[in-house]
């Protein structure tokens, strides 16, 4: 049976540095 | 169809960062929260859905605007419609739960402008 890691599950949504 | 992530299939056993097992039917907020808090190096952020279209470059996909974090970062990603995303004491929502309960056979509330979704980034280092 796979296991799957939780961060896999959400959307990594990373910031644009803006300076 | 075959490409679709299976992590996502209702009884996808998912392993938290504390070693924890559980059914990704099962998963609450706290369960990222404190996966989050044990990881080292990663961090929730509070992303709100401020606009939902259908996008302009990938036909089929939606694009899902979001507003991240403190810093209230703008961020765009396109997704199937069918894409699950944790919202914030509500749980799994997607922007067509029909899709996503017959592909998933995950049960989903609809995703709407306004829903707050767990997302990850970066710790940054002080």
């Amino acid at each position: 049976v796979p296991v799957f890691p939780w961060h896999s599950l959400v959307p990594f949504l990373a910031p644009t540095q803006s300076d | 169809a075959p490409s679709n992530p299976s992590h996502f299939m209702k009884g996808a056993i998912i392993q938290l960062a504390t070693g924890e097992l559980k059914r990704v039917e099962d998963l609450q907020t706290q369960d990222f929260v404190r996966s989050a808090e044990v990881s080292g190096g990663l961090k929730i952020d509070s992303s709100m859905v401020v606009d939902i279209r259908a996008s302009q470059q990938k036909p089929g996909l939606v694009s899902l605007h979001f507003t991240v974090g403190e810093q209230q970062s703008k961020v765009t990603i396109d997704v199937p419609p069918e894409h699950p995303f944790f919202v914030f004491g509500q749980g799994w929502s997607s922007c067509s739960p029909e899709r996503t309960a017959q592909l998933y056979d995950l049960a989903c509330h609809p995703l709407q402008v306004g829903d707050v979704c767990v997302s990850i980034t970066l710790q940054q280092q002080p």
